[in-house]
């Protein structure tokens, strides 16, 4: 798989696991009470959810988790997932 | 803007809201408050009607939670997510949750609550995130100033698909038309334009617009009279851009284009100089607004979005400059006019506006109408 972002290791791991995270929480299907997500077919890798991403916030689509989309998944913001459904 | 698919939305204009438990950084009245103005941001756009309730289950059931809270969307502690809604529905549906590990607060230090609750409200009402960065439903936070908060034009629109607008109220007929209002001050009072430039002057007030300027004691509205700018200052004529006094120095400047003026009271030291002694840059060729700090002795001066700020002690214009009003002063909407120091705070006059900015809280505290400092 490319490389998902250039970093230093510690950073590396840092900001896979935030990202990880916050693609979980904002760009999956859950189960439970719909608070609002949207059904994707097939499933979604990571680099995948990293273009939902950066098409959202019409970030360059890289698929990387460059600096850009790591601006964003660190700005404090609403729980509501993005992709609703 | 975005609707939830299946565009869930509430079938009943009057829907209830309660809030169940509060947050730990505010008072109970402060809650209160923000959540009351988020709510009016929305039916201020749409024919809905909120009515608070105290007990029992409300349509939107309002709380601060940590952690795991039982809905599966635990919350993260400070920063990261700050609160939920879900989409207009029985039970859960409606509800909106904040974090309470966050630093809520009704001005910037900390996360605003109205500026959150606008947001989750409008999930609550059956709008999903926008796309668009200037929306109130985009998923990161910003801070927007709840005094003179306007809905953006995209959520109103997203809002408005689902509910219709607000229809202008045609109750009973408009009161019986009022006596022409006596023409105290001629045009300015009807106008919605601000000043061309305010300043002290000595213990005097001075607000300038075109031909006009007006003279007022700082705690005395009464014997507010217009004058021409001619007669006092024959120099300046008309259309000031900017006016600050160095109090101390006895000490007022008058800004025209390129040009300022140096005075001592009403008197012209003078003729008129080049801004660019102050060390503007060429390209600036006129101040919007000019304020002088009695703390740091320093002059803001306003050109377009961005302040130039001017060092009165070292005569010379501070490196680093200049910076976005907007970053600096946020909660200040619009381009300044004017500006003014007074007892701590600095008045910014924009358009039909004067916000009243608390130097040391760095936070808008108040919002006025401009015409109202000269009697209207």
């Amino acid at each position: 798989a490319p490389t998902l972002f250039a970093a230093t290791p510690r950073t590396w791991r840092n900001n896979f696991h935030l990202a990880q995270a916050y693609l979980d929480k904002y760009y999956t299907k859950k189960g439970g009470h719909q608070v609002g997500e949207m059904v994707s077919r097939g499933g979604n890798s990571m680099v995948k959810k990293i273009k939902e991403l950066q098409t959202f916030f019409g970030l360059p689509l890289t698929g990387k988790l460059d600096q850009s989309t790591m601006d964003v998944i660190k700005k404090p913001r609403c729980g509501v997932p993005d992709v609703a459904n | 803007y975005r609707l939830f698919p299946g565009e869930p939305k509430w079938e009943k204009n009057t829907l209830t809201y309660r809030i169940s438990k509060y947050a730990a950084s505010m008072s109970p009245a402060e809650v209160e408050r923000a959540i009351e103005m988020a709510l009016r941001a929305w039916s201020s756009a749409v024919p809905l009607n909120f009515v608070r309730i105290n007990s029992g289950e409300a349509d939107i059931m309002v709380s601060f939670e940590t952690g795991d809270h039982g809905d599966s969307y635990p919350f993260d502690g400070p920063r990261g997510t700050l609160a939920h809604a879900f989409a207009p529905g029985e039970g859960l549906g409606g509800d909106t949750h904040f974090d309470n590990a966050e630093k809520w607060t009704l001005g910037m230090n900390g996360f605003n609550l109205f500026t959150v609750a606008a947001h989750e409200f409008g999930h609550a009402l059956g709008l999903a995130h926008s796309t668009d960065p200037s929306a109130l439903m985009y998923p990161t936070y910003k801070y927007k100033n709840p005094y003179g908060f306007r809905l953006p034009k995209d959520d109103v629109k997203g809002i408005q698909a689902l509910y219709g607008p607000r229809k202008p109220y045609l109750g009973k007929p408009t009161v019986p038309h009022l006596p022409p209002r006596k023409p105290s001050i001629p045009d300015v009072c009807d106008s919605s334009s601000s000043f061309d430039a305010v300043t002290m002057l000595g213990k005097e007030l001075l607000f300038f617009k075109d031909r006009i300027f007006w003279r007022r004691q700082v705690h005395l509205l009464s014997e507010i009279r217009p004058r021409t700018i001619t007669s006092s200052f024959p120099q300046l004529m008309s259309n000031v851009d900017a006016a600050y006094e160095v109090a101390e120095r006895g000490t007022a400047y008058f800004f025209k284009g390129p040009h300022y003026w140096v005075t001592r009271g009403f008197q012209i030291q003078g003729p008129p100089r080049t801004i660019y002694d102050f060390g503007f840059p060429r390209h600036v060729q006129r101040i919007d607004a000019a304020v002088y700090l009695k703390e740091p002795r320093k002059t803001l001066f306003f050109v377009g979005d961005e302040y130039y700020s001017y060092d009165e002690r070292k005569r010379k214009m501070e490196k680093d400059y200049p910076k976005s009003t907007e970053e600096e002063f946020s909660g200040v909407n619009g381009q300044i006019d004017a500006a003014v120091e007074l007892n701590g705070y600095i008045y910014f006059f924009s358009g039909p506006k004067t916000y009243k900015y608390d130097i040391e809280k760095e936070d808008v505290v108040s919002v006025v109408k401009s015409s109202s400092w000269i009697g209207c």
